[in-house]
């Protein structure tokens, strides 16, 4: 068993931790986090995201959010969005087109400090935005929180729905429950004809073979790349069908 | 300097050793991996591919080739292409749906003996398919091989070339040279139209913010992404205007 006996105090600020990870980077993995944060905190839920993804870091830019956090007694108060979304990112700690060249346990404490020592405010959901892969943050992050459930994004072609699969592997390993698949990416739709660039069904036959909830299609979308380019992703200010697609 | 003195003897196995990197994953790294040692192998350059992606690891797929490769000694002899191509890969010693949990020093004795026990056969050019990102592996790798070059990778968006940014960064750090940039996913063509789904030119801005060679801008393909799922690199049967993009 990987997971070392608790030694810390467990993980209770939020009703429900959903960690969204995926097999291979560029999925649309950070995408999909920022547009289910923004969606449920549209609905009144209370909701925070902590960004994970220490190697490529993109949620600040795609909610919007910059700047140092206040820091009281070494606890890390998070920054808010315009929709009152509390954000714990390393990239307020380190500028963006800084390296991060950490070796696993510089890393391993960086992530321990993200998971303790931040004064999260009564959460119903946190989304934590993890590495793509099963490296050490993935696993540092299972062991911490138990009860957190696994959200898998993939997009349609076999090379990345085997890349998921072994997130799922690992999910099992650390005891995560995997909650579901979404698939992002599935086609581009240009003059009413579909064209799936990237394959067909990889995401639903995953979630099948995982025997886990399939969440459905994600469409490749102009707007969804503007939207995370300028920090306002497309379920803020999206047209109903795109909200709808992620409020599912 | 991040390097620890040379106790390893120098790598001379190969002319030129390109480094492939990107900044973040998905962005098409092993892809353009695959095309480029296809078109290489196909004006008569002797090719291999180093798949140094352990946790995402897709070249064996793409290139076509399983198997366990031969040990005389503990060396590794490469399995070879239909194109006489030698290939090296994580995925042939593990199950592509089996996940990769190492922690750092493990991974970095692995990627030694890829580096240092292979009995690669005379090259004119190894391609080393990198992680993506700037974590153990490609530190691994600059410190092992300080002649080898770096070829990034990026998609248009903004968020992806910020992330290369990162990993030029680091190159620098290593002193890794930069050969250049190449764009991928630059646009999608319907009907004579070009969509522009993940923005436009982000990939010249940052080789001119390099100041390093553009190599240009290869257009989202279904036959590329259907080319990779069969094995088969469009470089190999592509047309003249597919393998052109590559040759460049
Ligand atoms: N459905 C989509 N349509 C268009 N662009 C998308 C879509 N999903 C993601 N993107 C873009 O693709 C890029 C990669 O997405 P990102 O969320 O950063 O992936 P990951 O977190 O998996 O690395 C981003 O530039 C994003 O804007
Ligand atoms: N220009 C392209 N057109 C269409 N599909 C592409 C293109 N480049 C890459 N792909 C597809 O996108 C996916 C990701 O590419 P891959 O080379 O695995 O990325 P990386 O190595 O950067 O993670 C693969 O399924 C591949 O087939």
């Amino acid at each position: 068993d990987p997971r070392p006996a608790q030694a810390t105090p467990p993980v209770t600020y939020a009703k429900r931790f959903i960690a969204v990870s995926s097999g291979k980077g560029g999925v649309g993995k950070s995408t999909v986090t920022t547009n289910l944060a923004v969606a449920m905190a549209k609905i009144g839920r209370k909701v925070g995201v902590l960004d994970a993804d220490v190697y490529g870091f993109s949620i600040p830019r795609m909610l919007g959010v910059s700047g140092q956090p206040t820091m009281i007694d070494d606890n890390i108060v998070p920054l808010r969005t315009g929709d009152n979304i509390q954000v714990v990112s390393i990239g307020f700690f380190i500028k963006e087109d800084e390296p991060v060249v950490w070796r696993g346990p510089l890393l391993h404490k960086a992530i321990n400090q993200f998971i303790h020592d931040v004064m999260w405010d009564d959460l119903d959901y946190l989304f934590l935005d993890l590495p793509p892969g099963t490296g050490d943050v993935s696993l540092t992050i299972a062991q911490a929180i138990p009860a957190a459930e696994m959200l898998v994004v993939t997009t349609p072609q076999t090379t990345a729905t085997n890349v998921a699969g072994r997130v799922a592997k690992m999910a099992e390993k650390t005891n995560l429950k995997v909650l579901g698949v979404i698939e992002n990416m599935s086609y581009f739709e240009a003059n009413g004809v579909r064209e799936y660039i990237f394959g067909k069904d990889g995401g639903k036959k995953l979630a099948d073979k995982l025997g886990v909830t399939f969440y459905g299609e994600i469409p490749l979308m102009t707007s969804m790349r503007e939207g995370a380019d300028i920090g306002q992703p497309v379920a803020t200010d999206g047209t109903p069908e795109q909200v709808e697609l992620f409020e599912k």
